[in-house]
């Protein structure tokens, strides 16, 4: 249904936010 | 042939305009019959409502799509060039005979976590 | 042949509205159907809270898509910078 569609993509994209986060502080870590 | 186009040109629009004078007079009578009450709407304001979320998820959706593979593309491209960067500290390194300090834990987890 | 699919599809489309909101025209009388009015106002409802925290995500993933472009850059003008001492 939609409602489960919306759920699914909104929890996708928190999940890469997360991993870019992460990916930028380790990437930030390194060019010190 | 051409007044027979024109003719069915005028029907087709005759019947567009029948179509939304059918559509506006029946949300017309549903609204009449259920009025918008306290906290509850008319099934003609939820169907409305409800193509317009759809439409919503879509453009929401169509905007999320190149975010993800254009974050991807970057993020590769930073660990290609951090890994050349690896590589020519540690030519650097041979060529000036330096001592590099030691990754700190910090550095190792993070590029344990890049690669 | 196009245009006059597309003209087909116009039409269908008003009339597959049209039989839409006829099926909504007894929805008031039906107390189960009143209900079932009810369930999908709230759904609507959730489901706009629902797009507004996508939308608040997407916005964020894009100016993470920026501080990722600008980290390459610069992680590119260090490795400039290393070479031309090399």
């Amino acid at each position: 249904t939609l409602k489960e569609d919306v759920t699914i993509l909104l929890h996708k994209a928190s999940l890469e936010s997360q991993e870019n986060t992460d990916f930028i502080k380790a990437t930030k870590v390194l060019m010190k | 042939m051409e007044a027979e186009v024109d003719k069915l040109e005028l029907m087709f629009q005759k019947a567009d305009s029948d179509l939304d004078c059918i559509l506006y007079r029946l949300e017309y009578e549903i609204k009449n019959n259920h009025p918008d009450s306290a906290g509850v709407k008319n099934p003609v304001t939820l169907l409305k409502e409800l193509s317009a979320i759809k439409s919503r998820y879509q453009t929401l959706h169509t905007r999320f799509k190149p975010i993800a593979v254009e974050q991807k593309e970057t993020k590769g491209h930073i660990c290609v060039i951090l890994n050349k960067t690896m590589t020519m500290i540690q030519e650097l390194q041979k060529l000036t005979d330096m001592e590099l300090s030691p990754l700190t834990e910090e550095e190792k987890t993070a590029e344990k976590q890049l690669k | 042949s196009s245009d006059l699919e597309k003209l087909c599809s116009h039409i269908n489309e008003k009339i597959g509205n049209i039989k839409n909101t006829m099926s909504l025209r007894n929805c008031g009388q039906e107390p189960a159907l009143k209900t079932m009015l009810n369930k999908i106002g709230d759904e609507i409802i959730v489901v706009n809270e629902l797009l507004n925290k996508l939308e608040l995500e997407i916005e964020y993933q894009e100016q993470t898509s920026n501080s990722l472009k600008e980290l390459c850059e610069s992680l590119e003008e260090d490795f400039k910078d290393m070479q031309h001492l090399k």
